[in-house]
């Protein structure tokens, strides 16, 4: 089972895991005595790219709309700097004192801070992404509401006028979200409600017209036209949200599928 | 915006993982 319910995500994160893993081990194994190395150069390093980091995260919260992303991404960029505040206390304790068991104590802390502060940033930035595709998904999910009110071909033509465009992107951001999940299960049922939806979507219109060309001629068979509307859209409403609930599982939602 | 976040993480994280080699001294950093 992936820990990491992203590739991007698992591609940064999963090295420095494993690494910090083996840090541990190694410090409760063994508390050897042996001297530290100068490690001014690489937390210098590290410090670097935290500032850098942080600038960038400040900036994200600054531009972003999102009001749970400018809640949380402040908590997690605190953690990465505190912890970079950590390897640097420590480096200059070792540089006083090679030996010293509270510097050690101090970088494998740092180490582990770098790693939850980061994973936490990106999470959050992850979760936020993933609002932006559910957004998209509801934009859909109100042109389909208004798919039962269309009576006329002007008004259809304009109704796939706005709804083609939503739906190309929402094609575009689940296949690109899809194509990042480590969990394969997810991906599985996100194929396959992007394909029915897909799929439905010409028959929507196709329905939706047959039912004009109906009330205009006043033939018969409105009333099964209708409910076949009705039941092609019902569908597609069905579809994006189980598009919308996959979209929110995380690895750690495991129990839902038990 | 979303580019740039990921390339700061992944800089810090390697940054990171080149400090715990050099801790453990298994390469010159």
């Amino acid at each position: 089972m992936p820990v990491f319910h992203t590739k991007t995500i698992e591609g940064i994160l999963e090295p420095v895991a494993q690494q910090v893993e083996r840090l541990v081990i190694l410090h409760e194994e063994a508390e050897d005595g042996n001297a530290m190395p100068d490690l001014e150069r690489p937390v210098q390093a590290v410090s670097s790219a935290v500032t850098n980091l942080i600038k960038v995260g400040k900036e994200t919260i600054n531009s972003s709309e999102d009001a749970i992303l400018k809640q949380d991404m402040p908590v997690a960029l605190h953690r990465v700097e505190n912890a970079s505040k950590l390897l640097v206390e420590a480096s200059s304790m070792l540089k006083a004192d090679p030996y010293s068991g509270p510097a050690r104590k101090k970088l494998i802390e740092g180490a582990r801070g770098i790693l939850q502060g980061t994973s936490a940033l990106l999470l959050c930035f992850d979760e936020s992404e993933v609002r932006k595709i559910i957004r998209e998904c509801r934009k859909v999910l109100d042109y389909l509401a208004v798919a039962e009110v269309i009576e006329t071909m002007e008004d259809l033509v304009q109704f796939v006028k706005d709804l083609s465009p939503c739906l190309t992107k929402l094609s575009r951001d689940v296949d690109a979200r899809e194509k990042d999940l480590t969990h394969q299960f997810h991906r599985e049922i996100l194929v396959r409600c992007l394909e029915q939806v897909k799929t439905l979507a010409p028959i929507l219109i196709c329905s939706m017209k047959m039912l004009i060309q109906i009330m205009v001629k006043r033939g018969k068979g409105e009333a099964e036209a209708a409910a076949n509307r009705n039941y092609v859209e019902q569908r597609m409403t069905d579809e994006i949200n189980e598009i919308i609930r996959v979209l929110q599982l995380t690895t750690y939602d495991e129990d839902e599928w038990d | 915006d979303a580019t740039e976040m990921v390339r700061q993480a992944r800089i810090l994280a390697q940054a990171t993982a080149q400090l715990i080699s050099a801790i453990k001294g298994e390469a010159e950093v």
